[in-house]
């Protein structure tokens, strides 16, 4: 357990360094084991948005928590690619360029991972493979619209 | 191994068969609030195997059968039903494609099933926990929980580290 | 004190199940004490979206969460309005139809209270008196970008 | 009363002094993630007498004095200082310009004026405590903390609507 608890550790820390840079354009963010005990210890996370001097992650706003997070989603993804993965709402403090950033790298993992992702975001829902509306009738039931297509027009 | 379908019939305010076909890439899920699409993620959460109350929304299990409205009666049973193609043999199974189900009755009983045989909860909860999939897995991330993994103590963060390996 | 408590709990009650239902546009809400105790008795509160059955606050989804709370706040506003109240990103989890009412009683009660807004949200800017831009420069310190005028050609 | 003017000047991000000028009616703060928005929010909870590190998202008070960049030395000193217009005597002061400030040193000393005579903590949060608009009053609500009265005790629910009263 040693062996692999270590060497995924250093692979998923190798992949978050490399998707907070992506996300944030630089900076630098990073996960240490607590005193060097790799049988015992914590995991630490770092993370720095670039040219500023975060002292503790509590600085960071709003939307660079959610951004830091998800970095280390799709770290872990990326080393151990779920087959599917459900997101609600990830993308819901993230402003318009975060989220174009967001999409991108979604994209890219949903080669191996299926990815069934709510949100209220346009850019999110502009980049879907498909779409499913949800809507709740006058019974207070839920009911499915299969909008299947990804041309829906977005209204705006 | 990927998804192919979610079926829910009962489940919170899924009183009526739904069935979502999924197809590999992203799908988007949209709706107005309160229309039902955080109660589908707490489905696949809870066909996966999850037993805790406060992730289901409820204080009591038997709370995720549909309460009724003003004009529809409360279901008797909640049932939530995944098919999976499983060609790459992903699931330590010998089918191409395998579906698991979990059902709940009013009176408390609960039922789960691979392929159609029942089955107890241990048995979904370590089929998917070979691969980071159990049902409070990284994977599937609740309505407001993406800061989560933050506001973790290094110990549980090295849980999660854990699971991945 | 007993006077002026009671008094006051029955107009924010009385407010809130207004703008519980102006926001929900149905449904009902409402304040109790806890065992009718008027000296020491905590405040329970219970909200029902149009034709649902909820059981209890957990049931509710994200949304109707911040559109119950909001309704509260702006019962709170109405029997007592703040000279001025800060709202930092309350809209975030609102569908577009929920932002629309949301931002309608903020106009009513801004004859009284001065809000000062914090969002991403396009209607809730269109909306605003004046409209300031915060950026964040090379040296990672904030600037105001002062755009008083609120007829900014907002890009969407 | 109402709100004139917040002057920042080595509170958190905001290095250089900066001066927003507030109408009545609804005005909206926007930018991009991390800019400096809810860093405005916090200003403004503090002038007003918060002493909670928590609310401040620091661990200790002197964290809101700029901490310099790779561009910028950290600052010395952090202020916040807001006009408030008091024809309508809100505040028991015979003003009718107020204008409340706070600094903070990098050696820990605090400081208090209201019109730019030196006073204590207490004299700030008593002066606003009379309508509501103490520290942590619901007039001043922070990113994501909207729900919070939802989850709050019916105990701290009452204290919310006494102080109202
Ligand atoms: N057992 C149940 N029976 C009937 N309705 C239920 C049950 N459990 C939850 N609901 C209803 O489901 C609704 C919430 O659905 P959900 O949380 O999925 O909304 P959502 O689409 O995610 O909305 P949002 O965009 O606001 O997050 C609530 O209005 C609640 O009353
Ligand atoms: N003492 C400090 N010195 C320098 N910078 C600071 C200090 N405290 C906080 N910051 C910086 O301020 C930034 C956060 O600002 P803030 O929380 O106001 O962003 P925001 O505009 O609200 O963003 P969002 O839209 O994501 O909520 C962080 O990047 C943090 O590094
Ligand atoms: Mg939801
Ligand atoms: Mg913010």
């Amino acid at each position: 357990i040693r062996v692999s608890f270590r060497a995924t550790f250093e692979k998923v820390d190798e992949q978050f360094r490399h998707y907070f840079k992506t996300m944030f354009r630089g900076g630098h963010a990073q996960l240490t084991i607590a005193d060097d005990d790799w049988d015992q210890g914590g995991v630490e996370l770092e993370a720095q948005p670039p040219g500023k001097r975060v002292e503790a992650l509590s600085m960071l706003s709003g939307g660079e928590r959610a951004l830091t997070a998800i970095a280390l989603l799709f770290a872990v993804l990326e080393v151990n690619p779920a087959p599917f993965c459900v997101l609600d709402e990830v993308d819901a403090a993230l402003d318009e360029a975060n989220v174009t950033r967001f999409v991108a790298a979604l994209k890219e993992l949903a080669t191996r991972t299926q990815f069934v992702v709510i949100t209220h975001n346009r850019r999110t829902i502009e980049q879907a493979d498909a779409i499913y509306g949800i809507t709740m009738g006058e019974d207070s039931v839920s009911r499915v619209l299969s909008v299947r297509l990804a041309e829906l027009d977005l209204a705006e | 191994m990927h998804l192919k379908q979610i079926e829910i019939q009962g489940y919170k305010s899924f009183a009526s068969k739904t069935v979502v076909e999924i197809d590999p890439g992203i799908t988007a899920v949209v709706g107005p609030n309160g229309s039902g699409k955080s109660n589908i993620t707490d489905g696949m959460r809870w066909v996966l195997g999850e037993h805790s109350g406060k992730a289901m929304r409820t204080r009591r299990l038997e709370e995720v059968i549909f309460a009724g409205s003003d004009q529809r009666p409360p279901a008797g049973m909640a049932e939530v039903r995944i098919t999976l193609n499983n060609e790459d043999s992903w699931l330590p199974l010998d089918f191409t494609e395998v579906n698991v189900a979990r059902r709940v009755h009013r009176n408390g009983d609960s039922e789960f099933f691979i392929n159609n045989n029942r089955v107890r909860l241990r048995d979904i909860q370590e089929l998917f926990l070979r691969g980071g999939l159990g049902p409070s897995s990284y994977a599937i991330l609740g309505q407001g929980l993406v800061e989560e993994v933050l506001r973790l103590r290094p110990e549980e963060r090295r849980a999660l580290i854990e699971e991945v390996a």
